[in-house]
């Protein structure tokens, strides 16, 4: 069992939020439900790397889903995709063994775990990009139970990243 | 105080990780 595991996906998805909160983007990224649009995702991601995640790139997100599952899933798929992309094309890494987020889930039934995979994979971005030490140097100054969570996190990540 | 060592010992591994974090390299090489 890994140490996530122990740790439990839902007490990461919360300690995430309270991260994600630090890049103060436009949409509200307080909650659960807040964040199943993936609006949200994509603006802190075009915060990380806005020559990657480019205004032409943030438009294939629809703004105003509502409670528009499927819509929501497009949005979601969109993100994953950036995601694996840049982390391929960027950062020259590939995450083989970790379990993706379903996108689905987060979608439908706002799954706090799936989520918290999603949010794992932005936080990967964060502390591999070329700004990465103004993120790291935030989760720094994060309470110390939060920054424990984020630790293991990334560990895990890097458990499973390879060239 | 045993718990105040601890909070000290869990905090300088933090400080190592993301100092450890910080110096490495990464990007596509070129």
């Amino acid at each position: 069992m890994s140490a996530l595991e122990t740790l439990g996906r839902v007490e990461l998805c919360e300690s995430l939020l309270t991260w994600i909160q630090t890049f103060a983007v436009e949409a509200p990224c307080s909650a659960v439900d807040e964040m199943t649009s993936g609006v949200a995702m994509a603006q802190v991601l075009q915060k990380i790397d806005g020559m990657y995640f480019t205004d032409a790139w943030i438009s294939r997100i629809k703004p105003d889903v509502g409670d528009n599952w499927r819509l929501k899933i497009s949005n979601l798929k969109k993100i994953l995709k950036g995601i694996l992309d840049y982390n391929h094309e960027v950062l020259g890494q590939q995450i083989n063994d970790f379990t993706l987020p379903d996108v689905s889930l987060i979608a439908e039934h706002s799954d706090s775990a799936e989520l918290g995979r999603m949010l794992q994979l932005i936080l990967g971005c964060a502390v591999n990009c070329e700004q990465k030490q103004e993120y790291i140097q935030t989760i720094m100054m994060m309470e110390e139970s939060v920054q424990h969570v984020v630790m293991t996190a990334i560990q895990e990540l890097m458990s499973k990243e390879s060239p | 105080d045993p718990n105040m060592k601890g909070a000290a010992a869990n905090e300088g591994v933090l400080a190592n990780f993301f100092n450890s974090l910080l110096s490495k390299k990464t990007g596509v090489p070129g």
